[in-house]
Parts: structure tokens; sequence; C-alpha cells
């Protein structure tokens, strides 16, 4: 579903600006 | 089966994509969907945030949000 997808979507940018 | 899975999420894949043109994170993760990588949603974030961080993308701003890319 395409909320799943803004989810995943969170999930990956908030891991990537943590690290970046 | 593996052989179940016609989308693979590698390092070289995502390399791919984003040598093509600049993708945000949303739009990585439209090119690996679950259901075609076998993967859970879990897997699919953890592996592309690895993937991700040892590319190290160049970013930029396009309509406001932001895109990796990568030139060869």
């Amino acid at each position: 579903s395409s909320s799943e997808a803004d989810e995943m979507a969170a999930a990956l940018d908030a891991e990537l600006n943590s690290f970046m | 089966t593996p052989s179940a899975s016609d989308v693979q999420l590698t390092e070289e894949a995502v390399r791919r994509y984003l040598i093509r043109k600049p993708m945000t994170t949303k739009d990585l993760l439209k090119k690996f969907q679950t259901k075609r990588t076998g993967l859970s949603s879990d897997q699919t974030v953890n592996v592309l945030a690895q993937i991700l961080k040892k590319l190290n993308p160049e970013r930029k701003n396009i309509n406001d949000k932001m895109h990796f890319y990568l030139t060869e």
C-alpha cells in the first residue's frame, strides 16, 4: 500500500539522515 | 524459492539506477518492492540504507525533495 511505502521511505530517510 | 524473486536489491542495481538519474528514497523503494524482491519491509529498508551509506551518493534538491545520484 502507499502508506507502507511512505513508512518505509520515512524510515530510510531517518536512517540516512542520522548517518550523513 | 530464491528464483521466485525477479528483482534483486544489490549494490550494483542501486548504483545503475543512481547513475541513470537522480532518485529519492521513495523512488528507489518503488524499484525494489517487497513483492518483487521477496524481502520484508524491514530488510528492504536496512539493506538499502547500508548500500546507500556505502555508495555515499551526491545529493541535490529537486522540487524540494532530496535526490541521490552518482556520476560514473
